[in-house]
């Protein structure tokens, strides 16, 4: 149930990103969460890189899922 | 290590930006 939890919360992460419901993340709708969140558009652009792991700009939820649970496991550890 | 310690800033990033959700989504009054 946690592994449904945690699918559901990222879910939830994707679609706030990708507010036009398009089923990827581009590095534009990253900017647009400028304001909203409290980072900056250059820290914002850096998640962006490191979550698109095969660089080509946008941003799956397969990739969002794995640096979300990165994320998580990261707390864990430290 | 300068890329060890651009994927420690990464991962620092990373964490805010997941926290920053985090918390919209738990709603701050």
């Amino acid at each position: 149930t946690g592994q449904l939890t945690m699918l559901e919360k990222t879910h939830e992460f994707f679609q706030i990103c990708d507010v036009e419901d398009k089923g990827f993340i581009t590095r534009r709708d990253m900017q647009r969460l400028h304001g909203e969140l409290p980072l900056s558009a250059d820290e914002l652009e850096n998640v962006f890189d490191t979550l698109d792991a095969d660089g080509n700009g946008f941003l799956t939820l397969e990739e969002f899922t794995t640096g979300f649970s990165e994320f998580l496991f990261g707390q864990k550890i430290s | 290590d300068p890329n060890m310690k651009g994927a420690a800033a990464n991962e620092g990033v990373l964490a805010n930006f997941f926290n920053s959700l985090l918390s919209k989504k738990t709603g701050s009054p």
